[in-house]
């Protein structure tokens, strides 16, 4: 564990408690990807199987937990108690266009293949591409509230703090897991239009607002 | 390189 990961993690989970609580506070689950919030849930379903199998830490095995919860409490929350605030017809992303590739990818490239071992895969392939129905949204609209937007910076940078956590422990280590670096990477490049625009337009104040 | 199985990052 070291400073940069500790961050990505609390930053992970800031975004996932951001949104939970904005949908919580408002009744409202308008401008948020219910389809990116499955995809979020099936994440860490398929990648957290190793809590029956492989104990690393009390901390590991709590915020793998949290992650858990509170991922199904949001997909509950959409989908279920504030249903009528969804909006589904902004959300028109296919998450067959994600599984489906990104399923034959973790068979054909992974570590080892046993089944663990390839949910584990899939779940990091699928987490990198997880928040493209999110930015579709969002570019379908043409703006995103305030608050969505933190939630995205904050989600963003989780990876990109995973990236300095990788550099870090590939030199003092000589750790390194080339799936997750590739993917987290890919991950990372997804958000730079955001951060851009969160940089220029909400850290002043302002909506963030897609240019025309 | 990650051990298959056990992983120690989130």
């Amino acid at each position: 564990m070291n400073i940069f990961r500790l961050l990505g993690d609390l930053s992970h989970l800031l975004a996932i408690i951001i949104l939970l609580l904005k949908i919580w506070r408002t009744r409202s689950c308008a401008g948020v990807s219910g389809k990116s919030q499955i995809l979020f849930a099936l994440v860490f379903t398929t990648r957290y199987l190793d809590l029956f199998t492989n104990f690393i830490s009390m901390y590991n095995s709590a915020m793998k937990l949290i992650y858990l919860v509170c991922s199904y409490a949001t997909v509950f929350l959409m989908y279920f108690k504030f249903k009528a605030t969804y909006d589904s017809n902004h959300d028109t992303f296919r998450m067959e266009f994600l599984v489906v590739p990104v399923g034959g990818l973790a068979f054909l490239v992974n570590h080892d293949f046993t089944p663990l071992e390839i949910l584990w895969t899939f779940s990091i392939y699928l987490e990198a591409v997880a928040i493209l129905p999110q930015l579709f949204m969002i570019s379908k609209t043409g703006e995103a509230e305030t608050i969505t937007s933190h939630y995205l910076f904050a989600l963003g940078s989780y990876r990109a703090l995973y990236i300095v956590n990788w550099v870090f422990r590939f030199y003092t280590e000589g750790f390194f897991d080339l799936i997750a670096i590739v993917a987290g990477c890919v991950q990372t490049i997804l958000y730079c239009d955001f951060f851009y625009l969160y940089i220029t337009k909400v850290l002043k104040g302002k909506q963030l607002t897609l240019p025309a | 390189r990650a051990k298959p199985g056990g992983k120690d990052e989130l």
